[in-house]
């Protein structure tokens, strides 16, 4: 465990809670994505899958229950308890256009053809697009509430501190792993147009103003 | 041999 992997995971944690703080507290899940909220279960559902089979520390375990669960919370505030508020209209993105090329691709480009090893790799490369539904929604509405973009900062800013994980790990510990690190790349990329939005507007008190 | 329990991050 490193400062940046750490900080990574509190902005990861930080999001979430965010996520749920937005919807609890008003109620609504306006402009939020439902559609990658359920990639993101899905994603956490395959990944974590090794909760029952190997143990790594009890950071590890505690954190995956918690993804885990706050990710089928979310689905169940969305679709379930606020579903009158969810803005189906403009939560279009075709997930199955992500779905099966991150399927072919787990199946092809991994580290082991064994069962649990492409159920992990197919979770990183969902998770490196996940976020498109929310992204595409954003646009479509033209605009997001300040805490849904502050959301997505903490979201875009955990893989980005993970990338510096990287980074140290290797340099430290000569361990790398390329499929984490280029689906990391590819997925703090997509935040980018995200992030100048963010610190040019709304930082400034601005609402993020997408040009439609 | 790739360990495949290597991945010790969430």
């Amino acid at each position: 465990m490193n400062v940046f992997r750490l900080a990574g995971d509190m902005s990861h944690l930080l999001a979430i809670i965010i996520l749920l703080l937005k919807i609890w507290k008003t109620r609504s899940c306006a402009g939020i994505s439902g559609r990658s909220q359920l990639l993101f279960a899905l994603t956490y559902t395959a990944r974590y899958l090794d909760l029952v089979t190997n143990w790594v520390s009890l950071y590890n375990t505690v954190m995956k229950v918690f993804f885990i669960a706050t990710s089928y919370a979310t689905i169940y505030l969305m679709y379930l308890k606020f579903k009158a508020t969810y803005d189906s209209n403009h939560d279009t993105f075709r997930v199955e256009f992500l779905l099966l090329p991150v399927t072919i691709l787990a199946l092809v480009l991994n580290h082991e053809f064994s069962f649990m090893e492409i159920l992990w790799t197919f979770s990183i490369y969902l998770e490196a697009v996940a976020i498109l539904p929310q992204l595409f929604m954003v646009s479509k509405t033209g605009e997001a509430e300040s805490i849904t973009s502050h959301y997505l900062f903490a979201l875009g800013s955990y893989r980005l501190l993970y990338i510096f994980n990287w980074i140290w790990r290797y340099y430290t510990e000569e361990y790398y792993d390329l499929i984490a690190i280029i689906a990391g790349v590819v997925q703090t990329v997509l935040y980018c147009d995200f992030f100048y939005l963010y610190f040019t507007k709304v930082l400034k008190g601005k609402k993020l103003q997408l040009p439609a | 041999e790739f360990d495949s329990w290597a991945h010790d991050e969430l």
